[in-house]
């Protein structure tokens, strides 16, 4: 574990509270995208599956329980409970296009054949293109709620901080995950864009929309 | 049967 590595799970962690308190605080889901939500589901259940097969430490497991836990939550909140408030006529991005490119991607480029390293690199893939839902709802609407954007900034600043983890392990340890570091590079650049708006508008106090 | 490899990261 290395200082990058934690602030990067822990701002992962603080985007999953800040997307609780918006939906709490404003009692809507409105802006928020269903379907890179239940992406997130699908992406944690096939990644963790090695929960049953290998422990690492107290803290990997209570963090992959809670991605798992807090990701079925959101879904079904914003499936039952705050479903009036869904925007789903701006939430149309053609998500079974991302699950069938990152199962072709899993089965061509797996990290190797057995059935967990299969769905391991499917959520790898998965994981990458996520957010595109999201940023496609932000894109169509053309402006997003302040706390939705602190959200997508919590998130992409977590791929970011884990683009340095691998530049600090591969000189510390000499470690190595070529899949990994592609796609979450892949993940890192969908964010440039809103990063530079994010910057450039929300930190100065005005409400994220897009020029 | 082979094992999985270990993924360490989040």
């Amino acid at each position: 574990m290395n200082i990058f590595r934690l602030v990067a799970d822990l701002l992962h962690l603080a985007s999953i509270f800040i997307l609780l308190l918006k939906i709490q605080q404003t009692k809507s889901c409105a802006g928020v995208s269903l379907k890179t939500q239940a992406l997130y589901f699908v992406v944690f259940v096939t990644r963790y599956l090695d929960l049953f097969t290998h422990f690492y430490s107290v803290y990997n497991s209570l963090m992959k329980l809670f991605f798992i836990a807090s990701s079925a939550y959101i879904v079904y909140l914003m499936w039952k409970p705050y479903r009036p408030t869904y925007s789903a006529s701006t939430d149309t991005f053609r998500a079974e296009f991302l699950i069938v490119g990152a199962a072709l991607l899993g089965l061509a480029f797996p990290d190797s054949w057995h059935i967990l390293d299969i769905l391991w690199s499917f959520s790898i893939y998965l994981e990458a293109v996520a957010i595109l839902p999201q940023l496609f709802q932000m894109t169509r609407t053309g402006e997003a709620e302040t706390i939705t954007s602190h959200y997508v900034f919590a998130l992409g600043a977590y791929r970011a901080l884990y683009l340095m983890n691998w530049i600090y392990r591969y000189y510390t340890e000499g470690y190595m995950d070529v899949i990994a570091w592609v796609a979450g590079a892949v993940q890192t650049i969908l964010y440039a864009d809103f990063f530079y708006i994010y910057l450039t508008r929300v930190m100065r106090g005005r409400l994220f929309s897009l020029p | 049967d082979e094992e999985a490899k270990v993924h360490d990261e989040l």
